[in-house]
């Protein structure tokens, strides 16, 4: 999967791409103070495609607000909400749309599902719908998030850790391997980083095709960006 | 100047404008107040679009002229000297409008000496007004310190202005101003103590630009014919012309190399740029990188509602991948040939191509030539095509010729944080033509060695000139004629003029400039025949460049084809290596910008002010 941060305060993006086996799960967003949790698990292709390279893309997330009594699980197949021991299942094959005391729910017909919890987050997942007979790709899910500013100063995870702003440097722009996608140095968190100029998608307007992102390629998975490690994001269960 | 060993006696600035053209005399002089003999540096901003015609050294009464010669001869003269770098340099650029003239010279102890600089340009009317730029940067306290300008316009005078980036309040009543009708002087010249920065410190406030801008009176829809001396000149920028509507198509490069700062400010810049459409216009917008993408298949009216969905579109321009210009501008221009052939435009119309790019050709047809050659084939000389190139690493010369061949011209933004008014402020000088397919007619018997007589546009705010040597010296008055087409109707104005006489205009003023409009003539004519060489074939260059280069000797002007020598006088038996100054072509400019860049850097802010349009977004996703 790749991750986008956009910082409109710059202007700019950044991006990274994380990779490893399929079927790992990572930890996204996780606030302790709020009870809020979003974890995703990813799946890989059907199959090794010809250029060897195993792609991996989210299938399943799952979403806990502790605080509302909330816990969601969203699949490629189904979309699962319990609430205060209630569970309620929605398809993505339909629009519906759910008004509660404390979260709102969106489904847009095979497309998109939008979340809003009381006076925490409010995010988008997005379904990717693949061909069913496609030799390699399966569906796969975007997870978007909108508004973050109520969350606490806590809040970390893979994309949480962003939430409240970053302050990075980029300079020394050079000719990278392609003309099109320059290098630089990067001072972030305390390191240097060698990061290229390119660009990611952004399928939110334009589920099909995207939208080009310029953004500051961090590469192997992000490292000297994301604190620590990706395995320490890597959790042993969806909730 | 380096030390207070060295007193700077005088700095004064002599600018006189005769009917635009500006003959500026800067001298100065300092005096080596050490007991040994040391290096004394003259330093002067001059305008880039001006030539330097003379230059002088006084040094214990022997005075070292500056001669023009050839550049290439002047290079193989003095070739040692050139190739061991002593004597390169001596104008460097300087900023966005100037370059810098700097020399050095050793000078005996407890001696003077007196540095002359002389340049000449015709001043551009750019928005309603002409600019007489003055860099001053005097750095110490200086005796006598004076910058006087006069200027002389027969046509008369409807404004004039002065001030400059480092005039406080208690300075500003120091400028000293009158206008009558035909002239106008303004005067500068502050005691050692108002110089001063503080009351008992020797820095100096004077450091900055001193801008005069003033405009003429336009009365006569023929303009202003001014016949001096066998040679005339003819100002035309008639009053009162409704707009031409415009059909512009905005070809936008977003490949990779535009990502950043670039595409900002293009996103911003287009906001403006649209949003400044009149009602009656036309526009299209082509985004380009290896692939074309047009916003609509055909130019739309700029009502409201399509601006503003245009300004949506261009909202999310975003880079991406390599640049192809050629197929990009032949999309844009088919777009206008179509819309003007199934009159989905308006029939009398201007019809414009405004291409902002960073970079070369990578993708689809990458031959400079051979693109330039596509365009004007398939344009056939009906659109005009306005080339910004943005930033340091755009090929100024294959855009210059680019838009040279289409009618049009190029022009460089700099990678600045003021870059979107760059861009606004170009686009403001063309986007309200007047008159289209404009012809300065004169009798053919009567003129000769005429500049350029044919003009695809007049834009509101500025000036055509046309400038040429009368056949018959005794004639002193002949017939001229204007056409144009206009927004409802052709353009046709007639009328006889006659030689001016100067000591009833100016009787209390000696005849100060009396060659100016044949010095006028031959700087226009050497800039033209420079443009041209850059469009035309092998033989017809050479017989350009051979002209310019003639008439650069004849009138010394220190122009692409020339150099100024000085040989420096020779002091305690050390020779010193001859100067030679040089003008810089934009390529020479560009490159010199390159190899000491401006220092970039992007960083992010810390984050509280949240409160920007759009909000932060963080996601993860698959391709």
């Amino acid at each position: 999967p790749h991750f986008i941060l956009e910082l409109p305060d710059s202007d700019d993006a950044l991006c990274f791409n994380i990779n490893d086996k399929p079927g790992t799960i990572f930890n996204l967003v996780k606030d302790t103070k709020s009870g809020i949790l979003v974890n995703g698990q990813t799946i890989g292709d059907k199959q090794i495609p010809p250029d060897g390279k195993i792609y991996t893309y989210f299938w399943r997330f799952g979403i806990i607000h502790r605080n509302l009594g909330v816990r969601m699980e969203v699949s490629t197949k189904g979309i699962s909400v319990i609430q205060d021991g209630n569970r309620i299942r929605l398809q993505w094959s339909n629009t519906t749309s759910l008004k509660g005391d404390n979260m709102d729910i969106l489904v847009t017909k095979d497309r998109s599902l939008t979340v809003t919890l009381k006076d925490s987050v409010k995010f988008v997942i997005l379904l990717h719908k693949v061909w069913e007979k496609h030799p390699y790709h399966r569906d796969y899910l975007g997870f978007y998030t909108l508004d973050t500013h109520l969350l606490s100063p806590s809040v970390h995870g893979m994309l949480g850790q962003f939430y409240h702003g970053l302050e990075y440097e980029v300079t020394n722009l050079r000719p990278g391997e392609v003309p099109e996608k320059p290098d630089a140095t990067m001072y972030v968190k305390g390191h240097e980083l060698n990061v290229t100029r390119g660009w990611q998608r952004d399928f939110r307007r334009d589920v099909k095709n995207g939208e080009n992102v310029p953004c500051w390629f961090i590469h192997n998975n992000g490292t000297g960006l994301i604190d620590g490690d990706i395995s320490d994001y890597i959790v042993s269960g969806l909730f | 100047m380096q030390d207070l060993t060295v007193e700077v006696l005088s700095v004064k600035v002599d600018c006189v404008v005769m009917s635009r053209f500006a003959h500026t005399v800067i001298t100065s002089t300092a005096l080596n107040k050490a007991n040994v003999s040391q290096e004394i540096f003259f330093e002067v901003d001059l305008p880039k679009t001006a030539f330097i015609t003379n230059f002088s050294m006084e040094i214990d009464g022997q005075v070292y002229v500056g001669e023009v010669k050839e550049k290439e001869k002047a290079k193989k003269q003095y070739e040692k000297a050139v190739s061991s770098g002593q004597t390169a340099g001596l104008v460097k650029v300087s900023g966005r409008k100037m370059e810098k003239f700097s020399v050095s010279v050793n000078i005996a102890a407890k001696s003077n000496v007196t540095f002359v600089l002389t340049h000449e340009e015709l001043l551009q009317r750019k928005l309603g007004q002409y600019e007489i730029l003055t860099r001053v940067k005097p750095k110490q306290l200086v005796q006598e310190f004076q910058i006087v300008a006069n200027i002389y316009e027969p046509q008369g005078i409807a404004s004039v202005d002065a001030h400059a980036t480092f005039l406080t309040n208690d300075l500003l009543p120091m400028v000293e101003k009158t206008v009558t009708e035909k002239k106008a002087h303004i005067a500068f010249s502050p005691t050692l103590d108002q110089q001063r920065k503080c009351p008992d410190c020797d820095g100096t406030l004077i450091d900055g630009d001193f801008v005069i801008s003033y405009d003429v009176k336009r009365a006569t829809s023929l303009g202003d014919i001014q016949i001096v001396n066998g040679y005339f000149v003819h100002y035309f920028a008639p009053p009162d012309l409704p707009r031409v509507p415009t059909n512009v198509v905005f070809v936008i490069d977003r490949s990779g190399s535009m990502s950043g700062n670039k595409m900002h400010q293009t996103r911003w810049a287009m906001k403006a740029i649209l949003s400044d459409l009149k009602e009656d216009d036309h526009f299209a917008i082509v985004e380009f990188d290896h692939s074309i993408e047009c916003w609509k298949e055909t130019l739309i009216k700029a009502t409201k509602d399509n601006v503003d969905k245009a300004i949506e579109y261009a909202d999310l321009l975003r880079p991406r991948g390599g640049t192809d210009i050629n197929s990009a501008l032949l999309r844009g221009l088919k777009m206008l040939l179509e819309d003007k052939a199934e009159k989905r435009v308006p029939e009398r119309s201007v019809d414009m191509i405004i291409l902002l790019t960073d970079g070369m050709p990578s993708s689809g047809e990458t031959n400079p030539t051979r693109i330039q050659e596509n365009l004007a084939a398939a344009n056939g000389g009906n659109t005009t095509l306005f080339s910004l190139g943005f930033g340091n690493d755009v090929d100024y010369g294959f855009l210059n010729v680019l838009s040279q061949k289409n009618n049009g011209l190029a022009r460089r933004i700099f990678e600045a944080s003021d870059a979107v008014l760059q861009l606004q402020g170009f686009y403001e000088e063309v986007s309200s033509p007047l008159l289209s397919e404009v012809d300065l007619r004169y009798p053919d018997n009567a003129v000769g060695f005429l500049t350029t007589n044919h003009f695809s546009q007049l834009f509101n705010g500025s000036e055509i000139v046309v400038a040429g040597r009368l056949l018959d010296n005794d004639l002193d008055n002949m017939l001229v004629e204007v056409v144009g087409q206009g927004f409802e109707e052709n353009f046709q104005v007639q009328g006889q003029t006659s030689a001016l006489d100067w000591g009833t205009i100016y009787p209390d003023d000696k005849y100060i400039f009396g060659d100016f409009t044949e010095r006028l003539w031959a700087y226009l004519t050497i800039q033209q025949l420079l443009d041209k060489s850059n469009t035309v074939s092998q033989d017809e260059k050479e017989n350009a460049t051979a002209k310019a280069l003639e008439m650069s000797l004849q009138y010394s002007f220190v122009t692409p084809l020339t150099s100024m020598v000085v040989t420096k006088p020779e002091i305690e038996n050390k020779t010193d290596s001859p100067l030679i100054a040089n003008k810089l072509t934009e390529e020479e400019r560009q490159a010199a910008e390159r190899a000491h860049p401006h220092f970039h850097t992007m960083s992010s802010r810390p984050f509280p002010s949240l409160t920007a349009h759009a909000p932060p977004s963080y996601f993860v996703d698959g391709d």
